[in-house]
């Protein structure tokens, strides 16, 4: 997955992500592609959830998923989870459940109730940041005003790090791939530095949806695992979802 | 690193609004009512996408199957996944019951579906 968080010139943030999956998940010969990253596209649906008639939170999903991986609540901030890799991973969590220990929240539970109760970034920020996790993820995190963005990396147990915005430092844009922000990514698998180079060449400037969707459009951060693209404003809620495809040459992740 | 990648492209622009071989469509939108019961909120969108959802669990058995030839494994982990459904907290419960029940997918394979994210994080 490739998820940006930005703000323009004028202090309005933008929220997008590449939701990227099935890798190993059988391979489709015939038509160069993974098997399931296929498979789910037509599962994909666009969300609004609704209380007494009244848009709560809208998200991207795929049926019969009811957590939530893309996210936006109307007004107050917008959400995405990237997969974060670990020895220390969701299996052992599973384990944890299964023995009793249950004090872990299933990380797609925890995006629902996060999109589905707090009315606020800061109040968001703290739920993603201080509840205990089945697994390790990267959420990233947008506000409804200037500076509020960020990408918390979590263990299962703990924040390992908080990276925010700084318009003052030069920092106007956070892309997170599937890699702890202090560590190279893997040779094989650098997303992280094509989509900063496209970014600094928009420059905060022409910075638009429009334009982050040209990031998003890029090989490798588009790739034969990119299931769909949302794009994102916190503004009115505004979400928008393409299913993508990803013609050779391109690489498989 | 980045100049040796072989699939890399310079940068593109002008691809808005999305059109051409790396735009697939458009997906449709539903409404998730939060004030019905949590047993009914996905009905619509299930009737839907049943055909679609048991596709892709079918096919995530058949890889298991090919790993591990006899379905014993697929077959165990589905009998889990029941025994796992009744410990998860409610509303997520009920949903996925709601789920399994209108699609027709089996309720284990609806749970497996649900914790796939704690699964592939190693």
């Amino acid at each position: 997955c490739t998820s940006i968080v930005a703000e323009d010139k004028t202090g309005k943030l933008y929220h997008a992500r590449n939701l990227d999956f099935g890798l190993f998940l059988g391979w489709d010969i015939k038509n160069s592609s993974w098997t399931i990253t296929q498979l789910l596209k037509p599962l994909v649906v666009a969300l609004a959830f609704q209380r007494n008639n009244k848009t709560i939170f809208k998200s991207t999903n795929f049926a019969g998923y009811i957590g939530m991986l893309s996210g936006v609540r109307p007004g107050a901030f917008t959400l995405t989870m990237n997969e974060r890799f670990s020895i220390d991973g969701g299996y052992l969590g599973i384990l944890e459940w299964i023995l009793g220990r249950r004090d872990g929240m299933w990380m797609g539970f925890l995006t629902r109730a996060v999109l589905e109760n707090s009315t606020s970034y800061e109040e968001a920020k703290e739920k993603l940041a201080k509840t205990r996790l089945l697994a390790p993820a990267y959420f990233i995190l947008g506000g409804n005003k200037p500076g509020q963005g960020c990408v918390i990396t979590r263990s299962r147990a703990a924040t390992l790090d908080i990276w925010d915005l700084d318009i003052k430092q030069g920092t106007w844009f956070l892309v997170e791939t599937n890699y702890d922000r202090w560590k190279p990514p893997l040779f094989l698998d650098n997303r992280r530095d094509p989509a900063k180079q496209c970014l600094n060449q928009i420059k905060q400037e022409n910075l638009s949806l429009a334009t982050i969707y040209d990031v998003l459009s890029t090989k490798p951060v588009l790739n034969k695992l990119t299931v769909y693209t949302t794009l994102m404003a916190v503004d009115g809620g505004h979400t928008e979802t393409y299913l993508r495809e990803c013609p050779e040459p391109c690489c498989p992740w | 690193a980045l100049a040796g990648d072989p699939f890399r492209e310079d940068c593109r622009n002008k691809t808005y609004p999305p059109s051409g071989p790396t735009y697939k469509g458009t997906v449709p939108t539903y409404i998730i009512n939060l004030d019905l019961p949590p047993y009914k909120r996905w009905a619509n969108v299930m009737n839907d996408k049943k055909t679609e959802l048991k596709k892709v669990m079918q096919n995530i058995k058949n890889l298991v199957n090919k790993f591990f030839p006899g379905s014993k494994i697929a077959d165990l982990v589905e009998v889990k996944m029941v025994h796992l459904l009744s410990s998860l907290p409610h509303p997520f419960r009920e949903e996925i019951e709601g789920i399994a029940n209108t699609s027709g997918a089996s309720l284990g394979d609806v749970v497996l579906f649900n914790i796939f994210y704690e699964i592939f994080t190693v």
